[in-house]
This record gives C-alpha cells, structure tokens and sequence, in this order.
C-alpha cells in the first residue's frame, strides 16, 4: 500500500503524474 | 494596490489550492466512521500519503516550479511536505464547522496514540493560525512560499528558489495591507507562524517514530 511508501517515493511518482501506482 | 500581474497571480494559486485538497469521501471517514487505535493509525496515514499527492499537484501549479531542476523540486517537496500538512489542517481546524466536527476531529488525533508533548503544541498552533483570520488568498500564498523556502536540505540553486519565492512574498505583503488595514503586523505575524511550522517541523520525525513504536 501507499503507506508503506517512503515520502521521498511519494513525491517522485506523484511529480512523474503517477498518483494512481 | 495590487497590479493586474500580481491579482493574476494570486488567482491562479488560490484555484490550485482549492482544486488541490484531499478527496471529501476520504475527509467524510475520519467523521463517519469510528475505528479502533490500529485503523485510526493506518487512517491518518493514508491522510498524510494523500496529502502528499495533492500537495506534489499544488505545487505543479506555482508559476515556475516546474523550471526547477528536478531533483531541487524533489527537496523542496520533502522538506516543506510536513509543514504544509500542518498549514492545511490549520486551515481546517480555523474554519467554521458544522456542530461538534471539530471537537470529533480533535478527539480523533488524541486517541491516534500520538504523544501529548507533540499534540499540545500542535493544537497550539492550530489556534494561533485561527486566531490570525487569515483569508484563503494568505493561506494559499503561505503554503506556496513555505514550499519555496530556498535554506531547504539539498537545495543546489538556492537562488533560482529565491527568484519564485520573492514575488510571492511581496504579493502576500501588500494582501495583508488591503485585508488587514488596521494590524499593520499582520504580515509579520504570519511570517512568524513559519517560524512556529519549522519547530513542529524539526519534532515532527521523533514524534512520527515514537508513534509508530506505540
């Protein structure tokens, strides 16, 4: 899931438009 | 008074910043539902995930960000991400609710099994920010020149952040004198509040690691 993402991780798919992975 | 420049710019931040929030549905459950201490973890958490994912498109938004190099982007992100968080539910918290939400909202973050020393000055600064009545055009602006902040870890061009950050200032500067004409400190006040974010900032990491520990 999304939580276990490091916050790094999530900014890097979300600023590649990815949200949804 | 503002130049129909700087009236653009405002109304282009403050459209990405309502358009750019997390989902009603998945704001409805932290009122709906009640869930026990593990649930009301992973809850916030997925808050905070998706907090992160409106705040990265908010931030394609502001005039220029994109022009950055990427990886000062990245560390732009990483280092406001938390404070922005902050300001957006200060934002909440400071508006008006419907009856009893926001005593529900609270008691939900003091069950969450986050320590007391961290949630006192939270609520703290929760109330200092209501206390400022501060429009959406200054909650907007904050959040974007708190994301701006050039003294970030690992920001190389430092100065290139600058030149994106200081129009935005200098647009905030002159809203505080039109909205606030007779507190002529408003806008230090604000700029104070930042100071306040970066102290919740620096505590935020041992107090996410205690929490996770609990």
């Amino acid at each position: 899931p999304a939580s276990n993402l490091g916050l790094e991780d999530i900014i890097r798919k979300a600023l590649m438009g990815n949200m949804e992975e | 008074e503002l130049s129909q420049d700087q009236q653009a710019l405002i109304n282009y931040i403050v459209d990405a910043h309502n358009k750019h929030r997390i989902p009603q549905e998945m704001a409805k459950k932290l009122l709906q539902e009640q869930f026990n201490a593990k649930e009301n973890f992973l809850l916030l958490t997925e808050m905070a995930t998706t907090h992160v994912q409106v705040l990265v498109e908010f931030t394609k938004n502001i005039p220029g960000f994109s022009t950055l190099d990427h990886e000062d982007q990245i560390a732009l992100l990483k280092g406001s991400a938390v404070e922005a968080m902050f300001l957006r539910s200060a934002q909440v918290f400071s508006k008006k609710q419907p009856n009893g939400h926001t005593e529900v909202l609270e008691d939900r973050i003091r069950r969450s099994g986050m320590s007391e020393e961290f949630i006192t000055p939270m609520f703290n600064f929760y109330r200092s920010i209501g206390e400022l009545q501060m429009m959406q055009e200054e909650h907007a602006l904050l959040t974007a020149i708190t994301i701006l902040s050039p003294d970030r870890p690992y920001v190389k061009d430092q100065q290139a952040v600058e030149r994106l950050q200081e129009p935005l200032l200098e647009v905030l500067r002159k809203i505080c004198k039109i909205q606030h004409p007779h507190d002529p400190q408003h806008f230090a006040r604000l700029l104070g509040r930042l100071t306040e974010l970066r102290t919740l900032n620096h505590h935020h990491a041992e107090m996410l690691e205690s929490w996770r520990m609990s």
